[in-house]
């Protein structure tokens, strides 16, 4: 391994990270996710510690850039230079640049999540076959209503899992219109669009409105990018993939490599090559954003390149799915930080009269039921398009669903929750996307894994913290700066923390404990404060430190909820159970979040 | 068996014809990334050799002084944009 000269390092251990924009490339919390990640490689052999935060203030600071970004270290188009780094220090040092003109992906093609259909928001598999064709993009054949899907494995004629693409006939991103998607056609400034437009904008984002007349109504949104079909390179970067097109006299539903002798798939943008010479790259299999941030955090931390071929500090991108750290790059960032600490076991001291548990229960957690669902999938698309679809995309998100997408799944094996909350009565357990929740009644057996995104579509994969207001049965989901209300099927967000009157200093909501007329104490870090459900605002005066109404909790709790009129206080795997008498708190148990409340063996 | 059709190879609009020559690439390479301290080799090819051993030292290829494929495929290859040498 090697560092820099004079050891550049950090003098502290918790680091803090902004991300400062983002690719169109992957959806947000993808993005989220595989920086956190990346930067969780680190933490786990070394004592530094990695927290994010929403502002210039932050050690590293993470951009997406072109060409000249703004450093004066201009990136090189696609392929090449994927991103760079700097030392550790104040200002640019530390901070990592992404090339934007690359692909972004987890290194196995574009990431396209899928909504409504039967695939419980899994992921698009590409290439496809459908009636025996073979398809790279999402498509609308099989349809009548124009509805872009895709087939989530790589048979849709053998396995039937299909789900609907990111189009902006589903939804809108941002705006003013809380999401709704697209009326098509709409007005602006006199003329009519049947399509997303840049125009208005000096920004080249495509937005459209989202009722038929944007002059009246000023209600509009952003159109979610395209991934699957988007070119790069050639003479019309930016632009879309028009199927089929011809070339060479021939038509063509899929990308080719037909013309070119290096391999690359391309594909025309506009329906006739042969006149319009239009063309662009087609989405290839990307670069791992997780990989290729994991190797610049490293120089972002200290380290710079090594000889090691296989060590994830080498200079040249290598895709694997195995553990990226190789023992040189351990080596080297132990050289400059130490090992991580041991935890030393830490059994939870009680401050119950309750007699501790000698031994878990042995309830044991049951698994997903096995049986497949017998009905086939409700909605999509079905036989050739002259059968025409059956069922409208529009079907609201379906029930819970009543099978796992991955028995081998086991709650047991999660260590931290993302979020826990009370909802319908029940605990329900988030985690990565995906939930569990405790059955009715006696016993609390341990139904799920179900996806996330099956119940509630609109939801990043992380979340911070959950809560139902008891009285409207209204859902609050946090997830960063940003909140989602579901009230049934339909959602309000993400909507920013300002709107509920949270500045800038609150950088997530790590909880909430329900509380009588229509409040709600809302949690971040050491303080928390008084919302109003009605008005959806907290009151700025109420701001309270944690310790002086709760006595006896940990002060670094991830995540705080309430069940069964007791509050839970959550530290690593333990939690800290408050009951209040007579507006008097006092901390009556500690225990396992898994032994304990999931009665995991 | 059907004879291979020979592959249509077409000329695609907008795409840089120009492509460098392997030593123009490997001097533009070999700066970016630290080897050379100036852009331009001297025409001698005992700088260009001395800077081609650094390189494949540095990143274990196999040590030619050559400008052969495999160090022309890893000069191709996709990687980081700090420098291996220098700061």
């Amino acid at each position: 391994f090697q560092t820099f000269e004079g050891d550049l390092k950090w003098h502290h251990h918790n680091i803090t990270y902004w991300i400062q924009n983002y690719s169109e490339d992957l959806p947000r919390d993808v993005i989220d996710d595989a920086f956190a990640r990346a930067f969780a490689l680190w933490s786990a052999v070394t004592p530094l510690t990695f927290t994010r935060v929403y502002g210039p203030e932050a050690d590293i600071v993470i951009q997406f850039g072109v060409r000249e970004h703004g450093d004066g270290y201009p990136f090189d188009g696609k392929n090449g230079l994927l991103a760079h780094a700097f030392p550790p220090g104040a200002g640019i040092q530390g901070d990592a640049h992404f090339d934007d003109e690359e692909l972004w992906s987890l290194g196995k093609g574009v990431v396209i999540p899928t909504y409504f259909g039967n695939a419980k928001g899994a992921a698009c598999h590409f290439p496809f076959t459908f009636q025996g064709r073979s398809y790279s993009a999402c498509t609308t054949d099989g349809r009548s209503d124009d509805m872009l899907w895709c087939s989530t494995t790589a048979d849709y004629d053998t396995d039937r899992q299909f789900g609907f693409c990111p189009s902006e006939r589903l939804y809108t991103q941002d705006g003013n219109a809380d999401g709704k998607p697209c009326v098509f056609p709409f007005t602006f400034q006199g003329r009519t669009y049947s399509a997303c437009t840049s125009d208005g904008r000096s920004d080249g984002y495509r937005w459209c409105a989202t009722t038929a007349n944007y002059d009246q109504d000023k209600l509009y949104g952003f159109c979610p990018s395209r991934v699957d079909a988007t070119v790069t390179g050639g003479n019309a970067a930016g632009e879309l993939c028009v199927f089929p097109f011809t070339f060479l006299g021939k038509e063509y539903s899929a990308c080719t490599r037909e013309g070119r002798n290096d391999g690359h798939l391309w594909c025309a943008t506009t329906s006739n090559f042969d006149k319009d010479k239009k063309w662009g790259f087609c989405p290839d299999q990307g670069y791992s954003l997780y990989l290729v941030a994991a190797h610049e955090f490293g120089h972002a931390l200290g380290l710079d390149h090594t000889s090691v071929p296989e060590a994830l500090m080498y200079p040249m991108y290598r895709f694997t799915e195995e553990h990226p750290l190789h023992r040189d790059d351990v080596q080297g960032i132990q050289h400059l930080y130490g090992p991580r600490p041991e935890p030393e076991p830490r059994p939870p001291t009680t401050t119950t009269t309750e007699p501790q548990p000698t031994a878990p229960p042995t309830v044991c957690v049951t698994g997903p039921p096995t049986a497949r669902p017998s009905e086939g999938p409700t909605t999509g698309p079905t036989g050739p398009p002259a059968a025409g679809p059956t069922g409208p995309p529009t079907a609201g998100p379906s029930a819970a669903p009543t099978e796992s997408p991955d028995p081998a799944e086991d709650v047991c094996n999660v260590d931290i929750f993302d979020a826990i909350a009370q909802i319908g009565n029940r605990l329900h357990f988030f985690k990565a996307g995906k939930y569990w929740r405790l059955s009715e009644g006696g016993g609390r057996r341990v139904q799920g894994p179900f996806l996330v995104k099956s119940t509630w579509p609109a939801l990043p994969r992380k979340l911070d913290s959950v809560f139902e207001d008891p009285l409207t049965k209204k859902i609050f989901f946090f997830s960063g700066r940003q909140v989602w209300v579901y009230t049934g099927a339909s959602v309000l967000g993400p909507r920013r923390l300002d709107k509920l009157g949270l500045g800038p200093e609150v950088a997530q909501v790590t909880g909430a404990l329900p509380r009588p007329e229509g409040k709600v104490l809302l949690f971040s870090g050491q303080s928390f404060w008084r919302f109003d459900v009605k008005t959806q605002k907290v009151d700025p005066q109420s701001v309270t430190p944690v310790d002086q109404t709760f006595p006896g909790v940990p002060i670094s709790t991830h995540d705080i909820f309430q069940y069964q009129e007791k509050a839970y206080f959550c530290q690593d795997n333990f939690y800290w159970r408050v009951s209040s008498r007579n507006e008097v708190n006092q901390v009556d148990y500690v225990g396992y979040v898994t032994f304990d409340l999931l009665k995991c063996p | 068996a059907p004879r291979r059709r020979q592959p249509t190879v077409v000329v695609f609009p907008g795409e840089p014809q120009t492509s460098l020559t392997n030593r123009q690439l490997a001097e533009e390479y070999l700066y970016r990334y630290g080897y050379t301290p100036g852009a331009e080799l001297s025409e001698d090819g005992q700088s260009l050799q001395r800077a081609l051993l650094r390189f494949q030292r540095r990143l274990s290829l196999p040590e030619t002084g050559e400008l052969d494929s495999t160090t022309l495929n890893a000069m191709r290859a996709p990687r980081c944009g700090v420098p291996d040498v220098g700061g």
